[in-house]
C-alpha cells in the first residue's frame, strides 16, 4: 500500500504489527481538503480485532501528540489517529468554513476505501479533551449514516462535554483541593450563590465576575499544572497562541474582563 | 510554544526531521508540525455549548458510552462531567463502586444502562500517558463490554 510506513528513523526494534501514514480526502470538488492520518494495527489478530479511532482537542491540536506521548504503540486494538485539522491544498487565505464533522466522516470513508478490509472490525471512536466534542459528533453522523461502518460505541476522556459543568464545577474543586482558601471560598458563596443554588458559571453580579476570574487565575496562571494537580509544571509557560486562545472556551463568560484581574504572586518566571 | 507544562520537545523534534517526515509521507511543502495550530484555532468557531442533545440521539440508537476522566485534572474536571453524564437523566443500573487494577483501586465508576462514568484517580487529562496499565485495562473492558 501507498501509505506503508516501513521503517521509522529511530526505530531500532522490530514491530510485530504493521503502520501506514498518509492523507485522507475530507472535501470534494474545489473545496478538497486532507487530513493527516497514522494507523497502526494490532499485535494480535488485526482481521478481527477491533479498530479505535483517537481525536485528539483543541479546537486545533495535533491528535500525534495523542499517538506520541499518550497512547504510543500499545494495542488494545489497531489504532488510528489523524488531526482534525484540514492540509488545503489550496493555501486559501481564508480557512473554508468547515463543519469538523462532517468533514471527519468523509475522512472516515476515506480511510474505509484505502483499507476495506477494516470495514467488519468492530469500530469505536475516542476522543480526549475537545475531542469530547469531536468524537459524539463524529459518531451522530457514523451511527446514522448511510456508510457501511461495523460503529459500536465511543469513549471521551476528560473532555469538554458542557462548558457551564465544566466551569460550575472547577470552583468546586479547586476549594475542595485547597487551592482558594476560606476567604476566598467565602466571598465566593456571599457574591454568586443564593439561598437555593450557586451560579460560578455566567452570573451577572460584577462581584461574583470578578472574584470567579480571581480563582481562574488561581487555577490556570499560577504556576499550577492544570491538567495534573499533583505534577510538577513543565518548563516556562511558554504559552502556544492557539492554546492561550483554545482556553479561552473556558470561563467565556467572563474572559472579556479576565485582564483587570491581578496576576497573582506567584507565577512561573 | 506548547499548552502550559507540557513538554513536547520530543515528538516535535522527532516529527520535524527531514527523515521522519520522509517515512510518514508528509510533503516538504507542508509547514512544521506543532502540537497545537494557531491558523486553526483562530478561525475555529464552536458550535456547542454541550453535548447534552447528540449523546442522548447516540444512546437512543443502542451504541454504548464511556465517559471517563483522570481526577486530578483542573483543564476538565471529574466532577463536571460526572454532573454532565447524571443530567442526560438515565436510571443508575449501578451503584458508584470502585474498580481494580492490580489489586489496587484504580478508580471509580457508575453505569446509567449503556453509558458508563469512570475515574481514573491520580490521573491528569491525559489518562494514557499518565496511567497507561489502568488505561488499558479501561479501555479493554470498554471495548469488550466487559466488567471494570
Amino acid at each position: 500500500a501507498p501509505d506503508e510506513v516501513t521503517h521509522l528513523p529511530g526505530m531500532t526494534f522490530k514491530t510485530n504489527y504493521s503502520q501506514w501514514s498518509g492523507y485522507l480526502q475530507a472535501g470534494t470538488g474545489n473545496n478538497v481538503k486532507f487530513l493527516h492520518y497514522w494507523f497502526v494495527t494490532s499485535q494480535r489478530d488485526p482481521a478481527t480485532d477491533p479498530l479505535v479511532l483517537w481525536l485528539n482537542g483543541g479546537p486545533g491540536c495535533s491528535s500525534l501528540d495523542g499517538f506520541l506521548s499518550e497512547n504510543g504503540p500499545f494495542h488494545v486494538s489497531s489504532l488510528l489517529e489523524w488531526d482534525t485539522l484540514i492540509l488545503t491544498v489550496k493555501n486559501t487565505t481564508r480557512m473554508m468554513i468547515r463543519y469538523v464533522a462532517d468533514d471527519n466522516y468523509k475522512a472516515l470513508q476515506s480511510f474505509f476505501a484505502k483499507f476495506p478490509n477494516f470495514t467488519q472490525n468492530e469500530f469505536f471512536i475516542f476522543g480526549e479533551s475537545y475531542g469530547g466534542v469531536y468524537a459524539p459528533t463524529l459518531s451522530l453522523r457514523v451511527a446514522t449514516g448511510k456508510a457501511k461502518i461495523n460503529f459500536k460505541g465511543f469513549a471521551v476522556g476528560n473532555g469538554l462535554s458542557s462548558f457551564a459543568l465544566n466551569d460550575q464545577s472547577l470552583i468546586y474543586f479547586g476549594y475542595y483541593h485547597g487551592l482558594f482558601g476560606e476567604d476566598l471560598w467565602r466571598d465566593l458563596n456571599i457574591n454568586c450563590c443564593d439561598e437555593k443554588s450557586c451560579n460560578f458559571y455566567n452570573n451577572t453580579n460584577e462581584k461574583c465576575m470578578t472574584l470567579v476570574n480571581v480563582a481562574f487565575v488561581i487555577v490556570y496562571e499560577s504556576g499550577l499544572n492544570e491538567y495534573a494537580l499533583y505534577l510538577d509544571c513543565e518548563g516556562l509557560r511558554a504559552y502556544h497562541k492557539g492554546y492561550e486562545r483554545a482556553m479561552g472556551h473556558l470561563f467565556r463568560s467572563y474572559r472579556k474582563n479576565l485582564s483587570n484581574v491581578k496576576k497573582s504572586s506567584v507565577s512561573l518566571r | 510554544g506548547v499548552p502550559p507544562c507540557i513538554n513536547s520537545t520530543a515528538q516535535t523534534n522527532w516529527l520535524n526531521r527531514g527523515d521522519v517526515r520522509k517515512a510518514l509521507h508528509i510533503p516538504d511543502i507542508l509547514p512544521p508540525w506543532d502540537i497545537c495550530s494557531d491558523v486553526v484555532e483562530q478561525q475555529y468557531s464552536m458550535l456547542y455549548h454541550t453535548m447534552k442533545e447528540v449523546y442522548l440521539k447516540l444512546l437512543s440508537l443502542d451504541l454504548r458510552a464511556l465517559v471517563y476522566n483522570g481526577d486530578t485534572d483542573m483543564a476538565c474536571n471529574f466532577l463536571g462531567d460526572q454532573w454532565f453524564v447524571e443530567d442526560l437523566g438515565f436510571k443508575a443500573t449501578s451503584r458508584y463502586q470502585p474498580w481494580i487494577h492490580d489489586d489496587q483501586i484504580a478508580g471509580f465508576y457508575q453505569q446509567f444502562g449503556n453509558i458508563t462514568f469512570l475515574t481514573v484517580k491520580g490521573a491528569g487529562h491525559m489518562v494514557p500517558q499518565w496511567a497507561p496499565g489502568q488505561a488499558f485495562h479501561m479501555f479493554q473492558s470498554f471495548i469488550e463490554n466487559g466488567r471494570y
